[in-house]
């Protein structure tokens, strides 16, 4: 059968910042052809394809919290692929390799992460699931 | 075939969403 594309409205202009993306103006609706956990979805938007941020986008019909998992604040164990240093207020700053719990994984790519007594927002894309249980202490 | 999505994060979410959220 026919294959139904989700379609979402761009909420806030986007310029695009490599070949691979697409530039998106306010009100535009596009379809989403494929939708990457680490926030960049594929879409389509005209005759254009491209990556574009998922934070840019709202569907255009249903709630938008349907689709994102609840947190969970026992926390998911995961390692960081690669040091990030935050930019804004509610970001963590890490190094490479180190442990931390995934509290929430948001569809925008940014998840909710702890480490030790502090808690931000990380790339989901420089985490690594350990597979390993939780400790109960 | 689709390309892979870009290996840098994406931007963090506009402020009008963000305030949605809040």
């Amino acid at each position: 059968g026919p294959i139904i594309l989700e379609s979402y409205r761009v909420i806030a202009d986007y310029s695009h910042t490599s070949k691979y993306e697409i530039t998106l103006h306010i009100g535009d609706l596009v379809e989403i052809v494929e939708k990457s956990p680490n926030g960049w979805w594929f879409c389509q938007c005209d005759t254009k394809r491209g990556w574009v941020p998922a934070s840019y986008l709202e569907p255009l019909d249903g709630p938008e919290e349907s689709e994102e998992a609840d947190p969970n604040y026992a926390g998911e164990l995961y390692i960081t692929t690669k040091a990030y240093k935050a930019a804004q207020d509610d970001e963590l700053t890490l190094e490479t390799g180190e442990t931390i719990e995934v509290i929430h994984k948001l569809l925008d790519g940014w998840w909710v992460v702890r480490k030790g007594e502090e808690t931000g927002h990380f790339p989901s894309m420089f985490l690594y699931r350990t597979g390993e249980k939780k400790e109960m202490v | 075939s689709i390309k892979l999505p870009p290996q840098n994060p994406p931007p963090r979410p506009p402020a009008e969403m963000r305030r949605k959220r809040a």
